[in-house]
């Protein structure tokens, strides 16, 4: 009985801890492409002034 | 960028301190049920 | 006793776990700084060809 507990309780550590590292590695991703996104959008506004220059 | 990777690395301190949490958590769960049985 | 050793074993297991996810997460910051980089390069030579245009 004892055994079981121990077990449950690391699988429970072991299922929180991959739920921490899914929505952090979601979370960076989203943040990663947002950056991604700006940086292009800032990048070719600076070109379209070049050019109109 | 720069900025991005500073945020990249205060959320990874924050994970860092959540999985060390849940390892404290176990290891005072286990240490209960070993100290009652 | 043998309570005591899967406890060990399961609290080494987890800490392997966690040894494990920070060198992921590591890697993962190097990847996704080298992306950007590579991003923001590949924008830049597309707008230097524009302009040569």
């Amino acid at each position: 009985k004892g055994l079981e507990e121990i077990r449950h309780q690391y699988l429970r550590a072991v299922n929180k801890i991959r739920g921490d590292m899914m929505h952090y590695i979601q979370e960076s991703k989203k943040r990663a492409a947002e950056m991604i996104r700006a940086e292009v959008l800032k990048e070719r506004q600076q070109t379209a002034r070049k050019m109109r220059k | 960028a720069v900025r991005y990777l500073e945020e990249e690395d205060k959320r990874s301190q924050k994970l860092l301190q959540r999985l060390d949490t849940h390892i404290e958590e176990l290891k005072t769960e286990s240490e209960r049920t070993v100290d009652k049985y």
